[in-house]
């Protein structure tokens, strides 16, 4: 039997690029390979808590429906963190 | 409100500007008043001013381009980041460059106001940076207001003369009007506008502004409602959900919008009559959607009226004193829904909690049971 890749909800994984951009663009996020975890949180993990915490939104740290909303509201290019 | 690190700011308070291209999106003019007028609104709060030159390095520079357009901050096509801008500096500081694959416009809400885009990047090449109080000009999410009745919210006030100080040219016989400021959910005297579930979150609304509450945690989120319904407009009358429509009804004057999800519903808004309050009734100043009965209570001040959802038609017997269908109340209600069998009455920052069937009264709370600070 061929076992066939699960393929993601649709959508899941562009969100997620369109996250990783936003967090990049907005939130210093650097390149994601082979970063290390802090305490069990990875990189992306921590600057989405960061992100949440700014907009007052419930900091979960994981891509929730409200937080990605909120990335694809226009906005100013300039950072929420200063760089 | 923040500030770049290192407070940047201009050491003089004389500076110039210059508009190096246009947008083909509206006239010469039109573009030439909303530059001036958006940095007024920095001026009118501080010692700064501004002179346009028309040829040379100005402090603020101001163009429209698209994606890669000569810093290393490429645009990204149409919506998504509209502009940006340099802090305080020399060379490329102060300058801002805003996305020309956005559609700007010069007074309506359609496309993306460029006073109020503006206005909020100028902000940035004062030495502002982004404050995190959604009902700040330097938030960072862009909202439509009417930039006729703009006025530069006290969030921005302070950020701004933190760094400048106040205007000393502003006559004390004829001062400036109070800026706008955020309601505070901690506030003890909080009256709020109206309340309603919906879908199982709780929305409070007040002034420009509504907070979300999601059952399971808690939290209340403070949004500008023109950031979810552009055409609902601000400082509600009332609000509530009916279990019937599977909508919420926003209330204002003699209109009401209707919302399924976060979407607005098309046809509305109508008239409050279409619900069946008489034409003598100018405004609801609460309502909420019994779920035991099916019914729809309209307060209007003192009294109410029964709407039966499911029939769409005014209960006879109707309008009765608040205080005969609810003992111990007195008053007008501010604002009221139901939640999981008891029916919460507003009447300033009071609110009464009545058992929805038995209509006995179990507490006076403050709003703070709700928008847990």
């Amino acid at each position: 039997a061929h076992c066939l890749p699960i393929l993601p909800p649709p959508g899941t994984e562009q969100d997620k690029d369109v996250a990783e951009m936003y967090l990049k663009r907005f939130y210093n996020l650097t390149e994601q390979r082979g970063r290390v975890f802090h305490r069990g949180v990875s990189p992306l993990g921590e600057k989405l808590s960061e992100m949440q915490r700014f907009f007052r939104l419930k900091v979960t740290g994981t891509l929730d429906s409200d937080t990605l909303q909120v990335m694809k509201k226009p906005r100013c290019g300039v950072p929420d963190v200063s760089q | 409100y923040t500030t770049f690190p290192g407070n940047l700011k201009w050491p003089t308070n004389k500076l110039t500007y210059r508009i190096e291209n246009y947008t083909p999106d509206m006239s010469v003019s039109e573009v030439d008043s909303v530059i001036e007028k958006a940095l007024q609104v920095w001026a009118r709060v501080t010692p700064l001013r501004f002179t346009r030159i028309y040829s040379g390095t100005a402090d603020i520079m101001v163009s429209f381009g698209t994606r890669e357009h000569g810093d290393y901050y490429p645009f990204d096509g149409p919506d998504g980041t509209l502009a940006h801008a340099f802090p305080p500096a020399a060379g490329i500081g102060g300058d801002a460059h805003f996305d020309d694959d956005e559609t700007f416009t010069f007074q309506s809400s359609n496309g993306y106001n460029l006073f109020l885009v503006a206005a909020h990047e100028f902000g940035h090449s004062m030495g502002l940076s982004h404050s995190n109080d959604p009902g700040a000009l330097m938030y960072p999410v862009y909202s439509y207001s009417d930039p006729n009745s703009f006025s530069l919210p006290q969030d921005d006030v302070n950020g701004i003369q933190f760094l400048y100080g106040k205007n000393p040219d502003v006559n004390p016989g004829d001062p400036d009007p109070e800026p706008p400021t955020t309601p505070d959910a901690c506030d003890p005297n909080l009256v709020l506008d109206a309340v309603a579930t919906l879908r199982g979150e709780q929305m409070f609304f007040k002034g420009r502004f509504f907070w979300r509450i999601y059952p399971q945690s808690g939290e209340a989120v403070q949004s500008l409602i023109k950031n979810f319904w552009p055409e609902v407009p601000d400082n509600l009358d009332a609000a509530y959900e009916s279990q019937e429509t599977d909508r919420v009804y926003l209330f204002k004057g003699q209109k009401v919008w209707a919302i399924s999800g976060y979407d607005l519903v098309r046809g509305y808004p109508k008239s409050i009559s279409s619900m069946g309050l008489p034409k003598t009734v100018k405004k609801v100043s609460a309502a909420l959607y019994e779920e035991h009965s099916g019914k729809t209570l309209f307060f209007v001040d003192k009294h109410y009226y029964s709407y039966d959802e499911a029939r769409q038609t005014m209960d006879s017997g109707f309008p009765k004193l608040v205080e005969d269908g609810f003992p111990g109340f007195r008053g007008k209600v501010t604002a009221a829904f139901q939640n999981s069998g008891f029916t919460y009455l507003f009447k300033g920052p009071h609110v009464f909690e009545y058992s929805s069937r038995s209509k006995r009264l179990y507490r006076v709370l403050g709003n703070s049971y709700f928008l847990r600070c």
